[in-house]
């Protein structure tokens, strides 16, 4: 860190997105368990869409996250 | 197809709704025309009825709003969230709203507002997002003509409501295929600029080198003139153009975009007026040929004089002893010819003139 602004404009993205349609739970982000949930959550999504279950941001994962789409979360209460 | 926890739906089939306020891209006739084809699709396949109010509380309120819009859900302005539905229940179960800053329109031009409007009653009746990328129960928007619903969403819906007493025809579209099925076959392959693409029913595979995991996509999402079944394909990379075969007619893609002036007719490789469909095609960049195979010939145009080669249509058979007489793709990678036929690939050299290896099908995947 610091991420340069572009990756951090993908992380907060990221973030929430997850957090939206994934249930990601709101926290600091940057303690170990924050880092765990997001991994497990990014897989969540992953899995989902049928994308390569890495747990980490790749490209093929932020092209998915930037599509229009419906504001129902896909997983979860 | 998912249903929301604890399945939640509603206990009678006799719903009503009513459309609060329209948005001024449409007029409001649009607005209405979109929202009933919406509820008739779900009606078509349930015993569900809607009766429209246009006065007090129906179960199914229907409005436009920009950001933060009564629910504390707010929506971000252009793109991105499109809509969203709340699952039956009174108050504001079953509402659907849509973001207002986004254009609808009744095309292919923006944000189809029927497609939007036909999945979020989707979840206004108990639907969740699918995971079936051409089930209308997809999270994302694509846009896409002819009858919406899929098997997918009739099986989710169904669960719910039951079939609908008195069906009328329909036709759901297939699941969407698998691409590690044993028996897969598929209907067209070509490169794109390092991509290599796989065409199957109303679908496409993107495989990228860089991602492991290929990309399965609705054809008309990314192409919406383009019809929902290619039959052939090829790379010309000499100029930067994917010729796409389907039918008597052809477009040339320079990336991911049409070349303007297409479609034309597959005629105008000189193919005689009788062939009126192309099963594979395939450019072979060390010979500047292109091979077109229909039913049990196959033809050889040179890309160069921009003319077919004479002493054409010859025997698939005879030329290429081993792959059987007819083929359903072709594409020519790393010095090898790879014909598909239903769930096999034969790997054939064009230097020994034979077929090499026969894999499976999906094993273009590495399954």
């Amino acid at each position: 860190l610091p991420l340069p602004a572009d990756d951090t404009d993908t992380w907060l993205l990221a973030e929430k997105y997850l957090r939206r349609f994934y249930g990601l739970p709101v926290g600091l982000q940057g303690s170990q368990k924050a880092a765990g949930d997001f991994q497990k959550t990014i897989k969540q999504m992953q899995r989902f869409f049928k994308l390569k279950v890495t747990g980490s941001l790749n490209e093929e994962t932020v092209e998915v996250m930037k599509q229009a789409r419906c504001g129902v979360p896909d997983v979860g209460e | 197809y998912t249903h929301f926890p604890r399945k939640l739906k509603w206990n009678t089939n006799k719903l009503t709704f009513r459309i609060l306020d329209y948005t001024p891209d449409l007029q409001k006739s649009d607005v209405d025309k979109a929202v009933r084809k919406a509820l008739n699709l779900w009606a078509a396949v349930t015993p569900l009825t809607f009766k429209k109010l246009h006065t007090g509380t129906a179960d199914i309120m229907i409005s436009f709003g920009s950001g933060e819009h009564g629910d504390y859900n707010p929506f971000d302005g252009p793109n991105s969230l499109l809509a969203h539905a709340y699952p039956p229940g009174q108050g504001i179960g079953g509402d659907v709203h849509f973001d207002e800053d986004e254009n609808w329109t009744k095309d292919s031009t923006a944000y189809n507002l029927f497609i939007v409007a036909a999945h979020e009653l989707g979840h206004a009746l108990g639907m969740g997002h699918s995971t079936d990328a051409g089930a209308l129960m997809y999270p994302t928007y694509s846009y896409r003509t002819g009858f919406l619903l899929s098997v997918d969403d009739v099986k989710g819906i169904q669960e719910l409501y039951g079939p609908n007493p008195n069906p009328t025809e329909v036709t759901p579209s297939p699941e969407a295929p698998k691409q590690c099925d044993r028996m897969l076959s598929i209907d067209a392959v070509t490169g794109l600029r390092g991509e290599t693409m796989v065409f199957k029913d109303r679908f496409y595979w993107r495989l990228h080198p860089q991602m492991p995991e290929p990309d399965q996509i609705l054809i008309k999402s990314t192409w919406p003139s383009l019809r929902n079944k290619v039959d052939a394909a090829y790379e010309n990379p000499e100029k930067d153009q994917v010729i796409i075969f389907s039918g008597i007619r052809m477009w040339a893609l320079n990336g991911y975009d049409i070349v303007e002036g297409y479609p034309k007719y597959i005629h105008k490789f000189g193919l005689p007026k009788k062939i009126r469909k192309v099963d594979a095609a395939v450019h072979i960049s060390d010979t500047g040929k292109t091979l077109l195979f229909t039913d049990e010939e196959y033809w050889s145009y040179d890309e160069a004089t921009g003319r077919m080669d004479s002493g054409y249509p010859r025997s698939i058979e005879k030329d290429f002893p081993g792959i059987g007489d007819k083929i359903d793709a072709a594409v020519y990678q790393y010095g090898f010819l790879y014909f598909f036929r239903d769930n096999l690939r034969y790997e054939y050299s064009y230097t020994h003139r034979k077929v090499w290896r026969i894999l499976p099908t999906n094993s273009i995947f590495n399954c």
